[in-house]
């Protein structure tokens, strides 16, 4: 699961 | 990135430049929900506080920097503009927003993937995004008549929600260890509620007449 720190997305 | 990312992100942008559009040259709000605008102001800010402290790239700092001004610009035209504000049609925007707020943070406390104050409020920001958009979708209803900036605005908004489906997709099968369940849900469910929409906006378009929703 991809958290935020993952997340490179807007 | 890929080319369903940036085309996402580009509708995504082109939607605020026509709202904004519509409000400076037409000075005039009609039509559009403050209720959805404030929540899209709180989701911005909840998800981007990581501007302080991350850097994934240029084009995400700008794009978050460009997304935060705009959300705050729609909203002081609409609450505090001498003009623009005057026009703001109270009465058809009555969806009870803070039930919104409150349900997506009670949901983010409850399904996060870390319990820390940041992930917390970024995984509410995504709960939150997904029904954003419904005070608005209500207001179309009892809006009657829905001018073309207004109706464009939803639409462009639905297509970036569709192309971001798309670019899951894309990465799913192309990236290793790519999985965002959170977010794939949400993301779902938030381009769901655009279907009855998105229905009306293209039999008004086939039939070429002015957006009804009934």
């Amino acid at each position: 699961q991809m958290s935020r720190e993952g997340h490179d997305e807007l | 990135m890929n080319v369903f990312r940036l085309a996402g992100d580009l509708t995504h942008l082109l939607s605020l430049v026509v709202l904004l559009l519509k409000i400076v040259a037409t000075k005039s709000c009609r039509g559009v929900s403050a209720k959805t605008q404030e929540l899209y102001a709180i989701v911005f800010v909840t998800r981007y506080l990581d501007l302080l402290f991350s850097f994934v790239s240029l084009y995400n700092s700008v794009m978050k920097v460009v997304f935060l001004g705009s959300a705050f610009s729609i909203v002081y035209f609409m609450r505090y503009h001498k003009v623009v504000r005057h026009t703001y049609d109270r009465e058809l925007d009555t969806f009870r927003s803070s039930f919104l707020v409150a349900g997506s943070m009670v949901l983010a406390l409850l399904i996060n993937s870390k319990y820390t104050f940041f992930e917390v409020l970024w995984t509410f920001s995504i709960y939150l995004e997904a029904v954003a958009i419904l005070p608005q979708l209500v207001m179309l209803q009892r809006t009657g008549n829905i001018d073309n900036l207004t109706g464009n605005y939803v639409f462009l908004l639905g297509m970036y929600r569709g192309l971001y489906i798309l670019n899951w997709i894309y990465r799913y099968s192309t990236e290793r260890r790519y999985w965002q369940m959170i977010v794939w849900v949400s993301g779902i469910i938030q381009t769901a509620l655009y279907a009855d929409f998105f229905y009306y906006y293209l039999k008004c378009w086939n039939e070429n007449r002015t957006l009804v929703i009934p």
